[in-house]
């Protein structure tokens, strides 16, 4: 049987939040070693890969590889279900057609048990090439956010130049240009304010600003974010999970005409 | 214009 107990419930919350806008329906993978996912978005643009370490979960128990393909919007509903401050634990046996949901409160005066059907979702999986990125930033998870959603205002991409000076990002369009540079931070008190930059060569992308959008959805999971970009690969925008795990979400540039 | 690319261009299907 597999059985995982997350005593910070409101992670697994949080991922659902971070990935049902972006995918309809996925399958999560569950070993000895933890649960994955992975998926592309219906038009294949995006994709986002979930990564939970066993060794996160208070509890962890998978007998035997299990693959449980939900419908996220389903599955967001029962989560929503749950409170911040609840004990999470998924249950199902080994060759289920359904999952359980257990939410305890912290009192363990309240305890829930929600029980959905699982699907048989045969998605193909991508090959992710182990990449060494030309240029690696990380920064305020709510800066990026903040940055995506003022840009939008502007056009349906967004160019991303990061140069030793720092990182640029641009928008134009109907109503104008908009641009927003930042520099490297020197020294800051708080690791979880700066933006530090890793440049091996100088790299100019540009990326929907749809799916730069929806990838935000993370942002309440870490106070940080990264960005790897390389010449004419796709983008990975990544967000730790806790200390648990991570949240990585592709996507393909736009080249220009 | 940009013309957007598709993910299985960059990565194989395992």
């Amino acid at each position: 049987m597999f059985e995982a107990r997350l005593v910070q419930g409101s992670l697994l919350k949080k991922v659902l939040d971070a990935i049902k806008e972006l995918l309809n329906e996925a399958s999560w993978d569950c070993a000895d070693s933890g649960i994955q996912l992975q998926a592309m978005d219906n038009s294949h643009v995006s994709l986002v890969s979930v990564n939970l370490r066993a060794e996160g979960f208070d509890k962890y128990r998978c007998d035997r590889n299990l693959i449980m393909g939900m419908d996220l919007t389903s599955m967001s509903k029962i989560l929503k279900c749950a409170a911040n401050d609840d004990i999470i634990t998924m249950k199902a046996q080994d060759n289920a057609d359904t999952v359980t949901f257990i939410f305890e409160s912290p009192s363990q005066e309240k305890v829930s048990d929600y029980e959905m059907k699982l699907m048989n979702l045969d998605q193909d999986h991508l090959g992710i090439p182990e990449t060494d990125y030309a240029c690696v930033i990380k920064l305020p998870s709510g800066e990026f956010a903040r940055i995506c959603r003022d840009l939008s205002n502007f056009g349906e991409s967004i160019v991303i130049a990061c140069s030793k000076e720092g990182v640029k990002f641009s928008a134009a369009g109907d109503i104008g240009t908009g641009n927003i540079k930042l520099a490297q931070t020197s020294s800051v008190d708080k690791e979880e304010e700066a933006v530090i930059i890793e440049m091996q060569e100088p790299v100019t992308l540009t990326f929907a600003c749809r799916y730069l959008n929806m990838f935000t959805k993370a942002t309440p999971l870490s106070p940080q974010v990264s960005l790897s970009m390389s010449p004419d690969v796709p983008l990975v925008v990544e967000y730790s999970i806790g200390d648990i795990g991570q949240i990585q979400y592709f996507l393909a540039p736009k080249i220009d005409d | 214009a940009a013309t957007q690319t598709d993910l299985r261009h960059f990565f194989k299907a395992r």
